[in-house]
């Protein structure tokens, strides 16, 4: 193991960890230094699987995924002390969280060059990958995955496929997506279902959708070239994301309540999906208002 | 860039702390941490359908959804891996922890597609539980 990366004393711990954890950068494309932070399992390091975590937005942090989701150390609400994770995914895995590209999180370029996209990304990370294992040979025998979540959906594939064609030796066996970006359109088209579904649009809208998007077999939502269709998705996905819904998770209160959604810092995938929905006309004719404007003129709770 | 919705106050604290940046050896070029950064980013892929189609004919897949998001929700990922038109090895059924219905999962050759009942778009953080049986399962290669 690369000792120098050791995390010897780690801030916030009433006590430090039985298993060893190292944080620093490793090398990817050109001047890109990428921050990792590696867990040994709990378990039986030396012959448990070596996982790679990476978080996705695109432009997301990866601490996330470390601090507030499946590693050992969660932040208390305080921003100052840890609590031990006892559902860590490195009580049966060693676990790497990488943040990616330069520019996310700790990683950077030194003369700040930070234009990428999907490819120049999975590059970079499969030569982050064999930096790590430059750093750390004795795991380069062990099974190996690649995991990681929403745009995750794209980093993952596309980081497979290139160990895949590669010829570095790493002992790949799978790859695992949550809460995935797949494919754009059926993500969205299939959004309108959902919203039916679970009661965010009424009936008179969703007719509206099937006269106007439908011919009785298939529907066509937000690849319609029928402008009538498309006003009544955008009215559609108006209510799922910009009314104040917690878009990441139907049933939990939006932190920060629904400002927050109107924020213009809106993540890069709300920004991406605007521009995926561009060619929409941007207002809904006045009988289909947003459930917003129809909250506020009535009493309705 | 902070996703609507989501409190990353603690995490953002924390990760800024002098001690912590010590601690972890993070470089002095590194700006001030934040959980997203609107970089200038170029996506390329509409669609993975052509690196899935590469990437199973070697690799174990599991896709998994917690089924109350709505950023990347559960039925476009489950119309992405129909649309593959793996060989089907289970029907869609209910998996557990413990006596308690966990999500679904449907078993197709070399990719397991499941739901996490009640979870949103960070499963791990939501269901943890249910997200290590899921992930222990998977790489150990277990139903």
């Amino acid at each position: 193991a690369y000792a120098p990366d050791e995390v010897t004393n780690l801030p916030g711990l009433k006590t430090q960890p039985t298993f060893r954890h190292y944080s620093g950068y490793l090398n990817a494309s050109g001047e890109d230094r990428l921050h990792y932070w590696f867990v040994e399992s709990e378990n039986d390091p030396a012959n448990d699987p070596v996982v790679l975590w990476m978080n996705g937005g695109p432009g997301c942090s990866s601490m996330d995924g470390m601090l507030s989701e499946l590693g050992p150390f969660h932040v208390n609400n305080d921003g100052q002390s840890l609590y031990m994770n006892e559902f860590s995914w490195n009580k049966v895995a060693n676990v790497i969280f990488l943040e990616a590209p330069a520019g996310v999180g700790y990683s950077y370029n030194p003369s700040k060059e930070y234009a990428t996209d999907d490819d120049k990304v999975s590059m970079g990370n499969y030569l982050a990958l064999q930096s790590f294992f430059k750093k750390f040979p004795e795991y380069a025998s062990n099974e190996f995955y690649v995991t990681g979540e929403s745009y995750g959906g794209i980093y993952v594939p596309t980081l497979s496929l290139r160990i895949l064609q590669g010829n570095a030796t790493i002992n790949m066996k799978g790859f695992a997506v949550g809460n995935g970006i797949t494919n754009f359109t059926t993500n969205s088209d299939s959004l309108v279902y959902f919203a039916y579904y679970h009661g965010l649009i009424g009936l008179n809208l969703w007719k509206g959708l099937n006269d106007k998007c439908c011919d009785g077999t298939y529907c066509v939502f937000t690849e319609s070239t029928d402008t009538g269709c498309l006003t009544l998705v955008r009215e559609t996905l108006n209510i799922v994301y910009n009314i104040g819904l917690n878009t990441y998770s139907l049933y939990l209160d939006c932190y920060n309540g629904p400002s927050s959604v109107k924020s213009p810092l809106l993540t890069r995938y709300q920004f991406d999906m605007q521009h995926a929905l561009g060619h929409l006309p941007t207002q809904p004719p006045k009988y289909y208002q947003p459930m917003s404007a129809i909250l506020s003129k009535s009493k309705l709770g | 860039v902070v996703p609507p919705c989501i409190n990353v106050t603690g995490v953002t604290a924390y990760l800024n702390l002098p001690a912590v940046r010590k601690a972890l050896h993070i470089a002095e070029e590194a700006t001030a941490w934040e959980i997203c950064s609107a970089l200038p980013y170029k996506t390329i892929y509409a669609t993975m359908y052509d690196t899935y189609k590469s990437i199973l004919t070697q690799y174990r897949g599991l896709v998994y959804n917690g089924d109350t998001d709505m950023a990347c929700n559960f039925l476009g990922d489950e119309w992405f891996i129909e649309s593959l038109n793996l060989k089907q090895k289970t029907d869609r059924a209910p998996w557990k922890l413990g006596d308690q219905i966990a999500g679904f999962v449907k078993e197709f050759e070399g990719l397991s597609l499941v739901t996490v009942k009640g979870s949103g778009h960070m499963v791990p953080q939501e269901r943890p539980a249910q997200a290590l049986k899921m992930i222990t399962s998977f790489l150990q290669n277990k139903p």
